[in-house]
């Protein structure tokens, strides 16, 4: 029956400021897991590189009006060869950790292309991959003209996730010169010097608490 | 709302911010530093009750007379959040993602007496 100050809500005794602080940081921590709907911290196996992810985030927010509700998930091309590689044939590899739940309703590759020669070759974007069992198999996605040197985003249709259950994206670079220009295309390359990794941009619409119950008035 | 002082004992927000740092999260939490953890306590007297802090209406002020004038109280009144707002957090996934996602009624900003 220690005597001390009590608490005016409950009239238990109340704690001291140490053993206070300790709940308010164990109370923080089961908030933010359950706001971010994960059930522990997640264990990082490899962040991506501080300049890489900087450059990264500096180009989206160049690029969009901040809304709310909605999940952005940034994945970063696993290692593409050196630091300039040819774009037509590169096999990108992204690694989703949960596959998304939602259906996306934004996705872009984002490429940081450097052409040795002027022209505009396109690139298609293969989803390159197991289907129907044959290893390597490839389904179109997208075909983009690339018009100018530096970051490209490149838009891919919302189905590209579907059926990625493992949580890994891989995408086929095949470069088409456009007519007249043969050599150009074989010259398109990725610059990953200086942090250009390649990256993928996916926005999905976050899950209301509560399902999808129309908010009361 | 009132932001609770030491001892008060009426219904008032108690103010904690959390640096993610202390919680050692500051690897996989990128933005932002941390947060306000705040949370309600203190007692709800029968002539507070159903007084929602800042959003207050007429409405509340007129049952509140009501309420205030009547012999037969109703029952206990809590002292509860009665606004929130998210919080953007930006943070790495296991595969080294980085995910921007807004977290609905995160962080308290007033409270009252249901």
């Amino acid at each position: 029956q220690r005597s001390g100050p009590r608490c005016p809500s409950c009239g238990l005794l109340t704690l001291g400021p140490q053993e206070e602080r300790a709940l308010v940081l164990e109370l923080a921590k089961q908030q933010i897991l359950e706001g971010l709907q994960l059930t522990s911290r997640p264990s990082v196996s490899h962040a991506p590189h501080p300049a890489v992810l900087a450059r990264a985030l500096r180009r989206l927010q160049s690029k969009k009006v901040a809304q709310m509700n909605q999940v952005e998930t940034i994945s970063f091309a696993a290692e593409t060869g050196s630091s300039s590689t040819p774009a037509c044939g590169s096999i990108l590899n992204f690694h989703l950790s949960t596959p998304l739940h939602l259906p996306a309703y934004h996705i872009r590759l984002w490429l940081h292309l450097h052409p040795a020669l002027a022209g505009t070759p396109s690139i298609q974007i293969f989803q390159w991959g197991l289907e129907r069992g044959v290893q390597g198999s490839q389904t179109l996605l997208a075909e983009h003209r690339m018009t100018t040197p530096g970051w490209n985003a490149l838009t891919l249709p919302a189905h590209t996730l579907e059926g990625t259950g493992s949580g890994v994206l891989k995408f086929k670079l095949v470069c088409r010169p456009h007519v007249g220009n043969t050599t150009a295309a074989r010259h398109l390359l990725l610059d990953t010097a200086g942090h250009h990794q390649p990256f993928l941009v996916i926005r999905t619409q976050a899950r209301t608490p509560g399902g999808d119950r129309a908010k009361r008035r | 709302t009132p932001t609770c002082e030491p001892g008060s004992l009426l219904c008032c927000k108690r103010n904690h911010y959390v640096d993610f740092q202390e919680l050692g999260w500051q690897d996989w939490i990128l933005q932002p530093e941390g947060y306000q953890l705040n949370y309600c306590s203190g007692q709800c007297p029968p002539h507070l009750a159903g007084s929602p802090g800042i959003t207050a209406s007429f409405h509340s002020a007129v049952f509140n007379l009501l309420k205030a004038n009547s012999p037969w109280p109703s029952g206990p009144s809590c002292c509860v959040p009665t606004a929130r707002r998210p919080l953007s957090i930006l943070y790495l996934d296991q595969s080294g993602n980085v995910v921007k996602t807004d977290v609905p009624d995160m962080v308290v900003e007033a409270c009252g007496c249901s």
